[in-house]
């Protein structure tokens, strides 16, 4: 069956786009059929992973109000079992056109499902979100089976999460019954740095099992691939962001297999 | 005159909330009146200044939408000359009910022309914006004389800066005739990083003098300044962060004292 997986944050700057380019394609490259919707009108995970601007003829602002069918706006990226729905600026006026509709909630919900009657098979759809609790990113906690939240290691990133956490509880009560919070993965992670360790340290003891054991490591690496429109596990594979991005694949897969 | 400045950029964590604590400590030590309105829900001006969440009885929303007088959504802080309109997370239902409105860009340009109405003058307001072009965004937008625009030093930050462009002159010619670039501001630079070496000169390189000569090197004291709700010119001030921020002041204060 499908597992869908939004990757948001109202903070900005978290790690959502790194964590949705690089946990989708070390999935992709364990055989598992990866679908990523770039949810973010930025466009960041399209061109991190080379769809370049001129060749986004169909996009997520297609994609949500079924202005063609779904396969027209899914293409395939270079990594095999990888396929994505890139975004453009269109989205950026999504949520007030998503206000006026009946179903503004269960839009990209709806698109989803539509995928299964499609023959358009998955095993994992990870949807990248913007940095705001917008109709869009709250169409994605709709959409989802469970959400990823990146959290930087910095002073700033704890202050969102109560928000975050509160608006989860509310989808879950209202529109998605079993939206569950598959883990909060700490980001950025710099050992030498005070600060930093004092924010996993916090996150660890409040939220308890719901940390990832794996954190991702500042690494400089990790935002130079990008610019080559490669994973990090294509750019530099056994960098400290590439393994530990693999080691995370591997922790959620673990919890989908023996299940 | 009042002076208005918007600190924006939809890209998430490039630093706008640090450049705006930074930027307006630095004003009000050379004696310059300022207000900063934090107009993001996620509050973190309102905490790196100090502002505890039980201490926002009216904020920024309030501010918005004339719930109270002025005068009470404005509270001192630690810095003399140094006022601010804090937020808390009433803000986030700020864009759908600004949508409904006949003045929906103005709301906030009508508030800030009232301070002059209720006596209370400022030399320089400045308004820290969230990561998104939503209605926030645009009212704060349609309120100022100028934008303040913090570039990330990173391969993701230069790809949305077109759209906010493209919205700068949108705003210009609807709702704002006399809106201009204030400047781009270089921030977390990296000397040894030859991705922010590259994104300086392409910046320099397209845009000119639009971008300030006065950059922002990355610098672990800026972001450890505000868990002591501190400024960095209070928590380290000859830091390098702290150098920055002051010449920041000082080249956008030379263009006002020679006008
Ligand atoms: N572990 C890391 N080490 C070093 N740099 C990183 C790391 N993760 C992300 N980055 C860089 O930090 C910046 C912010 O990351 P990213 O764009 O993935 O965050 P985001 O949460 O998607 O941002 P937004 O809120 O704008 O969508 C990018 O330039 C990225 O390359
Ligand atoms: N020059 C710098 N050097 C090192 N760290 C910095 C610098 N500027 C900002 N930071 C840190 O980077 C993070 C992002 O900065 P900040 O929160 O100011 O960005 P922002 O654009 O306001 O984010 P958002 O989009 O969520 O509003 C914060 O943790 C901050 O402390
Ligand atoms: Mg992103
Ligand atoms: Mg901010």
């Amino acid at each position: 069956d499908t597992r869908v997986i939004a990757i948001a944050n109202q903070k900005g700057g978290v790690g959502k786009t790194t964590t949705a380019i690089n946990l989708a394609t070390a999935l992709s490259e364990l055989g598992k059929r990866v679908l990523l919707i770039d949810l973010d009108p930025q466009g960041n995970a399209s061109t991190g992973l080379g769809r370049e601007l001129r060749d986004r003829t169909y996009s997520s602002y297609d994609f949500i109000f079924n202005r063609t069918k779904l396969a027209e706006t899914i293409s395939e990226t270079k990594y095999e079992n990888l396929d994505i729905v890139a975004s453009t600026t269109d989205l950026s006026s999504a949520d007030i056109e998503l206000y006026d509709r009946e179903r503004k909630l269960y839009q990209l919900k709806d698109s989803i499902s539509a995928l299964r009657r499609a023959e358009l098979h998955y095993d994992f759809v990870f949807i990248d979100c913007p940095p705001s609790l917008n109709l869009l990113t709250l169409n994605a906690l709709v959409a989802s089976n469970s959400i990823v939240v990146p959290l930087q290691s910095e002073f700033f990133a704890l202050e969102g999460l109560s928000q975050l956490m509160q608006t989860i509880t509310m989808i879950r009560k209202s529109s998605n019954k079993s939206l569950r919070i598959e883990g909060i993965l700490v980001t950025m992670f710099d050992a030498r740095n005070r600060i930093s360790r004092q924010v996993e340290d916090d996150a660890r003891s409040h939220l308890g099992s719901l940390v990832f054991e794996t954190r991702i490591p500042r690494s400089v690496r990790l935002s130079e691939a990008p610019s080559f429109s490669q994973s990090i596990h294509d750019y530099d594979r056994y960098s400290k962001g590439g393994q530990a991005y693999r080691k995370l694949a591997w922790e959620i897969l673990r919890r989908y297999e023996t299940s």
